[in-house]
């Protein structure tokens, strides 16, 4: 699982049987309490439920393999949309894709223009005459320079039926014989004895890697406590789980979707989950600003998820780099991240903003790009076109 | 401007967590995504907003809330404008 936090938005991504609706009205609440973003369903910060007013929501997923596992309100997509509803005022709910097969969900609201509720802007706001209604309002705040300043482009790519030899790469068992055998024997023995008398330290728990030195005191100092000295020495190395996702990043070709000979200060934080399973996230940081100083880029992300069992075999891609420009074209990412699981079928979406003065050959250009995929044949192709979005889905089977 | 040390994302590793995780019983692949804005841009935030908006919300606040979704925190790779947190599970 992943999370991405920005100053002005949040983006979270679970996998497994978590529970992720059930933390909305806390990031809801941090968002107004802690953040101190507008809200309008309470009169004071002190009220239990004040919950922060969002600007835009999207909730999605694809189909559950075993939906009757799931827990909370993630039992069905019908339970979901109803917890969202119950919680949101002016959502809209879609289901993209065949009903028998592999389909995706979607849930999204959008700003002002859609809802009902007159516009506020965002110095009116804070506490006021709270919403009759227990639900919270969306989209309700007018940003003076909106709708958004840059490019918003969002590419998923979920794979199932993976590849099982190239699958193998994501067990403990095969990861670690590769690193023994990449790793020299004596830094291996180093590893392991920083690695044990880390276990020894009475509550140290947060060790940074060899670039960057900060070794805490506690679990509690998880913000940001001062490094201690005395054991920067011994924080070079990592657990077990990062060391193998490191490797195993590398060797699968993961950090070479985004290569550091095109993207410079890209960082990648990869692990390997016992007794298999991997997950990744990369960071792309804007380019460099120009010589005043300013830079009208934001940093970008990418992530993976595999589940590797051969009975539920999964992977996940999604990044919000942009494509083209002097980077990679979109087609290239997903030719790239398709031939590293090789799976036997996979959706890809691409959600794409809108621009003020937009005209359809701004939608064109990715659709031809990304209908060929080199070994796959595309079964389905279908584009929403909402508002401020358009939404580009494709279904694709091995040939 | 800024030196490309200062540009470079910095790597937080939660070794309590990390080092024991046991994910024996995970079995369902594909994930829920949520994504929330509550402005346009990072230059719109509205005036009532702390500087650095939600990336300014400590780890330990984002805590309580990831208890509720069943996950913990793995690592975070901090940069100039995201927090890219690695979860459990």
């Amino acid at each position: 699982s992943s999370m991405f936090v920005f100053p002005h938005k949040l983006i979270l991504k679970t996998c497994g049987t978590t529970t992720l609706l059930l933390g909305l009205r806390r990031l809801l609440r941090i968002a107004a309490v802690d953040a101190g973003f507008p809200f309008h369903n309470a009169t004071s910060l002190d009220d239990v439920r004040v919950a922060a007013t969002p600007y835009r929501v999207f909730y999605s997923r694809k189909n559950f393999l075993f939906p009757h596992r799931q827990r909370g309100p993630h039992s069905s997509w019908k339970d979901e949309v109803k917890f969202l509803d119950d919680t949101f005022e002016n959502g809209s709910a879609y289901m993209v894709g065949r009903m028998n097969a592999d389909h995706w969900y979607l849930y999204m609201t959008s700003p002002v223009g859609n809802t009902l509720t007159p516009p506020l802007t965002p110095s009116s706001s804070n506490g006021g005459s709270p919403t009759r209604s227990s639900k919270i309002p969306t989209g309700i705040i007018t940003f003076p320079g909106a709708p958004e300043e840059q490019a918003d482009e969002t590419l998923e790519i979920l794979m199932m039926d993976l590849d099982p030899e190239l699958a193998k790469q994501f067990y403990l068992e095969q990861a670690s014989a590769v690193a023994d055998e990449r790793v020299p024997a004596q830094a291996r023995e180093a590893r392991r004895a920083a690695h044990d008398s880390l276990g020894d330290i009475d509550g140290q728990a947060f060790v940074t890697d060899a670039d960057h030195v900060d070794v805490f005191a506690n679990s509690k100092d998880l913000d940001g406590a001062a490094p201690n000295a005395e054991q920067a020495d011994i924080e070079a190395r990592t657990t077990e789980g990062h060391a193998l996702g490191t490797v195993v990043s590398d060797m699968c070709g993961l950090s070479q979707v985004y290569p550091k000979s095109a993207y410079p200060d890209s960082r990648i934080d990869a692990y390997l989950f016992t007794p298999c399973g991997f997950s990744a996230n990369g960071v792309v940081p804007a380019p460099v600003p120009g010589p005043d100083g300013k830079c009208d880029k934001l940093d970008h992300y990418w992530t993976v998820h595999v589940t590797p069992e051969p009975v539920c075999s999964y992977a996940s891609f999604e990044t919000n780099v942009p494509g083209g420009q002097n980077g990679r074209a979109t087609s290239e990412v997903i030719n790239h991240v398709v031939s590293i699981f090789k799976p036997g079928r996979f959706t890809m979406t691409l959600f794409q903003a809108k621009k003020p003065a937009d005209d359809d050959s701004l939608l064109v250009a990715p659709i031809k790009h990304m209908d060929t995929i080199k070994g796959y044949r595309r079964m389905d192709r279908i584009v929403h076109d909402f508002d401020d979005y358009y939404l580009i889905f494709r279904y694709y089977e091995r040939e | 401007t800024f030196s490309p040390c200062e540009r470079s994302p910095h790597l937080t590793i939660n070794h309590e967590v990390a080092a024991d995780l046991d994910s024996t019983n995970a079995f369902e692949g594909p994930e829920k995504l949520l994504e929330v804005w509550f402005a346009p841009s990072p230059r719109l935030l509205p005036p009532s907003v702390k500087e650095g908006g939600l990336k300014a919300v400590s780890p330990s606040t984002w805590e309580g809330m990831l208890d509720l979704v069943k996950c913990k925190i793995l690592s975070i790779v901090r940069s100039e404008h995201v927090d890219a947190y690695l979860l459990s599970e």
